[in-house]
C-alpha cells in the first residue's frame, strides 16, 4: 500500500460526505446505496464514520461530470480515466468526481459504481495506489465479489487511523501471491497454446518463452466466468482445449475464451460420486491419456474414446515412487513428469519410471 | 522514414499516460521519438504494475496502457 506525501488524513474519524449530482444511469436510491455501501467497506475496519449532509460544504464532495467538470483535471470520454478523488484537505480535498461519460452499474457489467465508490474514497481517506493486483487500491478497474479490501489495504488505512475499535468481522482479500516466496505451492498448472499457466489462489502467473519475467493477473480478469480459485487443470493439444477443474465442476477454455456447454460436473469423464475434487491433471501427449490426481490415487482417462481407463483408480505411491503421496499440480514436457507438492517439484522420468530432479516448486518463476 | 501512424497512435497513448500518472513534463517528445525520461518514467510504470521492466512499450505495457482505470496518478506527487 501507498499514502500520499507526508501520510495526508483527516484530523478527526467523523467524516462528511454530499453527493451533489446524480447520474442518469441508475435510480438515486441504487447511487445512495452504492456510496453508503463504499464508505462502510472502510469504516468496518477502521474507527472512521461517515455522516450525510443534504447541504452545505461537506468534507468529501461527491459529483458525476463529463470531460471539464471544474477541477481544471478533465476526464476523457467513455472508458479508461474512470473517476478521480482528492487527498484528506481543506476545499477541493476530499472531492470525488465521477466521470458521466461512463457507464455507472449495481452488477458484474463495467462499471460497477460501488467498487469504483469504494477505490476513489480510500484516496479521500488518504490511500495513494497499491501495487498489489489483488488490492482494491490497485490502479486498474477490475470487478470481484465480496467484500472489497485485501490486507494490504487494510494494513494501509489502519496505520493512518488506526483500528476499528468495536471489532466488527470482515473477511478481508489475501494479498496476491509473492513468487519468490520460499513456500509457494501451486493450486495447479497447464499449457495454453506455447504458454504456461500456473494457478495460486485468485491469481495466475503466465509464462511465455520470449518473455523471461511470469506475468500475474487475477484469474477473473481473463476469465469472468471461472472461480477464485482453480484446483487442475491441462491441455489437451489435440482438441486445442484446456480444462479447468474447481470442486466438481469443470471449464473447457478455447484459448482465452469459454467453450459453450460448460461447466459440466467431472462425474461426467467416470469419477465416481464419491471424487469431490481433482487434485491435479495432466495431459501425456504421447500417449493421449489424462491422468487425474485424487488423494492418493489417479485415474487414467482415454481422451480419444471420451472414456476412462479400466483398472483404475491404481495407487500414486505405488506407480510413480518417490514423489509422496498426494501432488498439488501435474505438467508434462518432453517425456517427464513433474509433480508440484508444497514448494517441492519432483521431475519424473516417464520412461524409466523413477525421480530425476528434486527441485523449489518455483524455481520456475525465475526465483 | 517517416514513423508508421501506429508507432505515433502507441508513443502518443504512452506519453499522455505518462504525463497524467507519472508526472512526466509534457512537450518532452522529439518527432516520433521517444526521450530518455519517457523510458525512464515507461520503467517507473512497469515496475509499479510488475511488469517486466524493459523501458520499452512492448505489447504487455500497452496492454495496461488502455485499461480502464482510477484518474489519480499513480506516483504522488
Amino acid at each position: 500500500y501507498n499514502h500520499f506525501p507526508r501520510d495526508l488524513k483527516w484530523k478527526n474519524t467523523n467524516v462528511t460526505f454530499r453527493i451533489l449530482n446524480y447520474t442518469p444511469d441508475l435510480k438515486k436510491a441504487d447511487v445512495d446505496k452504492a456510496v453508503r455501501n463504499a464508505f462502510n467497506v472502510w469504516s468496518k475496519v477502521t474507527p472512521l464514520r461517515f455522516k450525510k449532509l443534504y447541504e452545505g460544504n461537506a468534507d468529501i464532495m461527491i459529483s458525476f461530470g463529463a470531460k471539464e467538470h471544474g477541477d481544471f483535471n478533465p476526464f476523457d470520454g467513455p472508458e479508461g480515466l474512470l473517476a478521480h478523488a482528492y487527498p484528506p484537505g481543506n476545499g477541493i480535498g476530499g472531492d470525488t468526481h465521477f466521470d458521466e461519460d461512463e457507464t455507472w452499474t449495481k452488477d458484474f457489467h463495467a462499471f460497477n459504481l460501488f467498487l469504483v465508490a469504494a477505490h476513489e474514497f480510500g484516496h479521500a481517506l488518504g490511500m495513494a495506489h497499491s501495487s498489489d493486483p489483488g488490492s482494491l487500491m490497485y490502479p486498474v478497474y477490475s470487478y470481484g465479489k465480496g467484500y472489497p479490501l485485501s490486507e494490504d489495504d487494510i494494513k494501509g488505512i489502519q496505520s493512518l487511523y488506526g483500528e476499528n475499535t468495536d471489532h466488527r468481522k470482515v473477511k478481508p482479500k489475501p494479498d496476491a501471491p509473492s513468487k519468490c516466496d520460499p513456500e509457494l505451492s501451486f493450486d495447479a498448472i497447464t499449457e495454453l497454446r506455447g504458454e504456461t499457466i500456473i494457478f495460486k489462489d485468485r491469481f495466475y502467473w503466465r509464462l511465455h518463452p520470449q518473455m523471461p519475467e511470469p506475468e500475474q493477473t487475477l484469474i477473473k480478469n481473463t476469465w469472468p466466468e471461472l472461480p477464485n480459485q482453480v484446483d487442475a487443470a491441462y491441455e489437451n493439444p489435440e482438441k486445442d482445449i484446456v480444462i479447468i477443474f474447481s470442486g466438481i465442476r469443470m471449464w473447457a477454455l478455447n484459448g482465452y475464451n469459454l467453450v459453450d456447454g460448460y461447466p459440466k460436473y467431472i462425474h461426467k469423464l467416470g469419477l465416481p460420486k464419491t471424487v469431490r475434487k481433482i487434485d491435479a491433471a495432466v495431459n501425456i501427449r504421447d500417449t493421449g491419456k489424462t491422468l487425474l490426481f485424487v488423494d492418493e490415487e489417479y485415474w487414467s482417462y482415454d481422451e480419444e474414446k471420451g472414456t476412462m481407463d479400466s483398472g483404475y483408480p491404481r495407487s500414486l505411491e505405488q506407480d510413480f515412487p518417490g514423489i509422496g503421496d498426494e501432488v498439488d499440480a501435474v505438467a508434462y514436457h518432453y517425456g517427464y513428469l513433474y509433480f508440484y507438492h508444497d514448494h517441492m517439484q519432483f521431475e519424473y522420468s516417464y520412461s524409466s519410471r523413477k525421480v530425476m530432479r528434486i527441485m523449489r516448486a518455483n524455481s520456475m518463476l525465475n526465483c | 522514414k517517416p514513423i508508421a501512424t501506429e508507432e505515433k497512435d502507441k508513443l502518443l497513448l504512452a506519453d499522455k499516460y505518462l504525463r497524467r500518472y507519472y508526472g512526466m513534463p509534457a512537450g518532452l517528445q522529439g518527432e516520433g521519438k521517444a526521450s530518455d525520461l519517457m523510458h525512464q518514467k515507461i520503467r517507473e510504470m512497469q515496475a509499479f504494475f510488475r511488469l517486466e521492466v524493459t523501458g520499452k512499450l512492448d505489447d504487455n505495457t500497452l496492454e495496461v496502457m488502455e485499461m480502464a482505470r482510477c484518474g489519480v496518478p499513480d506516483v504522488a506527487e
